[in-house]
């Protein structure tokens, strides 16, 4: 039996907008510690990999393992029913055709009652391997969404790279090109303001525009996104919840 | 000309 209350639906709302847009069927494995969802994109170049710890939860039981095979598109439509500030509990069997959603409005004493069909999604889980990576980066989630969205515009490749003491994200298109440099600093009053450099290996590297675009979709969930980049292995960004995680593992490309 | 590499390219299934 799984029961999983979010205080807020718009939390579980907020988590699916950010992947919904690249991967549709996915696997949601419940376990005693939380909820865990990886899933790959059709053109296997992004991997989306979710993990809700049992303490971002208001209430969690989950006493056996059980997988929830779920259309992210179906899944959307459900949660757009429910109020931002409803409670949703989340509710199966140890065997479940279907997912159960329970939206509360507590001070109205009002109930919504939803119920998903479940699929079997023949999904393959892939062994993320604990990476090295050359460069990590946190800055404000807006500052890198508005560059994202900004530079995407004149081109299908974003370069990024990162010096000792600069990121410069740079585009170059059949209309133009563009770029723009950040430095690290600390920003006293608010520190999600702050953006912080830890680098071992400067990083030269270029990425897909439409999957950066997807992944700055999951910016409504922090404030802050990690990035993380290797040479030779697919950059991460990541999103925080306040127990556990959405990442995004993007696969660079390299010249022929 | 920069191609395009694939998360399988780097990850196995587990």
């Amino acid at each position: 039996m799984l029961e999983a209350k979010f205080e807020q639906a718009s939390l579980f709302k907020r988590i699916i907008d950010g992947f919904k847009d690249c991967v549709q069927l996915v696997n949601f494995q419940c376990k005693e510690d939380g909820i865990i969802a990886q899933a790959v994109d059709d053109s296997r170049v992004l991997l989306v990999s979710l993990e809700i710890g049992k303490d971002a939860f208001q209430e969690f039981r989950c006493d056996h393992p059980i997988t929830l095979g779920m259309d992210l598109n179906s899944l959307s439509k459900i949660l757009r029913c429910g109020n931002n500030t409803d409670s949703l509990t989340l509710i199966a069997d140890d065997t479940p055709d279907s997912l159960l959603l329970l939206f509360e409005d507590t001070k109205r004493e009002r109930i919504s009652e939803y119920s998903l069909k479940l699929m079997d999604i023949d999904a393959d889980f892939l062994k993320i391997e604990e990476l090295q990576y050359d460069t990590t980066i946190m800055m404000p989630s807006a500052d890198f969404s508005k560059t994202v969205r900004d530079l995407s515009q004149l081109s299908d490749s974003l370069n990024i790279l990162v010096t000792k003491e600069t990121i410069k994200f740079v585009t170059d298109g059949d209309i133009g090109s563009g770029s723009v440099i950040m430095k690290p600093f600390i920003d006293m009053e608010n520190p999600d303001e702050s953006i912080k450099l830890e680098m071992e290996q400067p990083v030269d590297l270029t990425f897909g525009s439409k999957y950066l675009l997807d992944i700055v979709k999951g910016s409504a969930l922090s404030n802050k996104i990690g990035i993380r980049l290797s040479s030779e292995a697919p950059a991460l960004f990541q999103f925080d919840l306040t127990s556990g995680f959405l990442q995004f593992f993007l696969a660079p490309k390299f010249s022929d | 000309k920069r191609k395009q590499t694939t998360i399988t390219d780097f990850f196995n299934k587990s």
